[in-house]
């Protein structure tokens, strides 16, 4: 579902010159779990933020769902992403003068989606992270780990097929960030394909592939066990 | 050197009353390495920041180096926090206009710092957390983690005897955050006050002293192996 070949991201501004990506090339299927990992600065947001279409690279194809990304005008990227794609990011970039409720029913804006409807979604993924109890508080009101899990209720209330997660427990206690993982596995055994960044190594170990960038490059890919017994 | 009694913090707002600390009493002395820990929502932040002089209790008192804050005006408070506060958030809070070098440059500015001192100081602490290479920089041109080490470096910039960390390592690889604690280790021993909220378990253990609260009261102080050991 995702195509990625020998892709290349410059940043370039004043003073400096990034080459954040220096040729990344790999193929995720439909109903994979994907961990990316590596160190502080090795690219692993830039590449997620590629395959959510949320940034273009500098160079080489990017196919999802084998649509080619080169041709698509704005707001063909933004429907896409819209209709399949859910994405938390690392900085959660939720909306301050929204209640938790209006940020994680943002999604389903675009849909015509009933007002019962929204509200019966936007309050079962809130139950599932534990923060329905604060659905009228504004983000700037809830502690750090609060806001990361309203930003994963954001990501997963339009049942997206592809789930692209920057960090999702670095804000949390064990028993927070254990039951975040639990979801996107039950997410996952239903049919959704997961890519997960994380420095965690006790979660990338849930996933079935991990893949280690280096300095922009793609250094390793390992299949757990969970993915060699066939599971 | 920190000496809290009693000390209770309502957020009131529209729709919102929560009661974040409901009778949080502690004594941190001069030279101890103190981590606080506990569940997403629980009132690490909260307690961090009112111990840093950033946010004041509703109820209770707070001394400070003896200091009895409940009297103090703002300009006071913000000589103190100057003065003898290092302070890590947990979300950075850096300025996006201003370079790397400018923000880490900070906390010097009100004292008479010389351009070459500023200079020496800036540099050191920026290659201690290896973000040296980056000093042009604006903040919104690096990673997650590339910003936590920001925030980090502007904290121990002037030196401070008192380093408060609002989870220093939940955007970094094991590597990046092993070096981070070995740099609050060593300015521990060089006779800082360090005082880390953190949900990192491995880190944690660093402490000579861990508090763990739940709903805003403290439920348990234990003190590790290192500090029983007389270090
Ligand atoms: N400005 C505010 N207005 C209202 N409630 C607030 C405000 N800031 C924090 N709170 C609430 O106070 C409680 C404690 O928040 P705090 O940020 O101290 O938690 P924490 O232990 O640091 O959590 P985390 O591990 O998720 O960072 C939370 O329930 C939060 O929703
Ligand atoms: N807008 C930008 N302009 C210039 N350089 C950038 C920009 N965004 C990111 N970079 C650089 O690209 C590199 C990769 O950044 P990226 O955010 O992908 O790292 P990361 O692997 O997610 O790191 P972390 O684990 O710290 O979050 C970094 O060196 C960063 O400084
Ligand atoms: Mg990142
Ligand atoms: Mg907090």
């Amino acid at each position: 579902v995702v195509e990625i070949k020998n892709i290349h991201k410059h940043y370039d501004g004043q003073q400096i010159e990034t080459h954040a990506l220096q040729g990344v090339s790999l193929t995720i299927n439909q109903g994979e779990f994907v961990a990316i990992t590596g160190p502080s600065g090795c690219g692993k947001s830039t590449l997620l933020s590629i395959m959510g279409l949320m940034d273009t690279a500098s160079e080489g194809d990017y196919k999802i769902s084998n649509i080619d990304t080169h041709g698509l005008k704005v707001d063909q990227r933004t429907q896409i992403r819209n209709q399949h794609i859910g994405y938390v990011f690392q900085s959660f970039n939720l909306i301050d003068h929204l209640t938790v409720f209006d940020n994680v029913a943002l999604p389903l804006e675009h849909r015509k989606t009933s007002k019962e409807e929204i509200k019966k979604r936007v309050e079962k993924v809130l139950s599932q992270v534990d923060m329905l109890h604060r659905k009228s508080y504004r983000p700037n009101q809830l502690s750090g780990g609060q806001q990361q899990r309203i930003a994963i209720a954001r990501a997963l209330v339009g049942s997206p097929d592809l789930i692209l997660v920057d960090e999702p427990t670095g804000n949390l206690d064990s028993k927070n960030g254990d039951q975040v993982m639990a979801l996107l596995e039950k997410l996952n055994s239903d049919g959704a394909t997961i890519v997960m960044v994380t420095h965690d190594s006790r979660y990338s170990r849930c996933a079935s592939r991990q893949i280690q960038l280096l300095d922009g490059k793609i250094v390793a890919q390992i299949n757990s066990e969970k993915s060699l017994q066939g599971v």
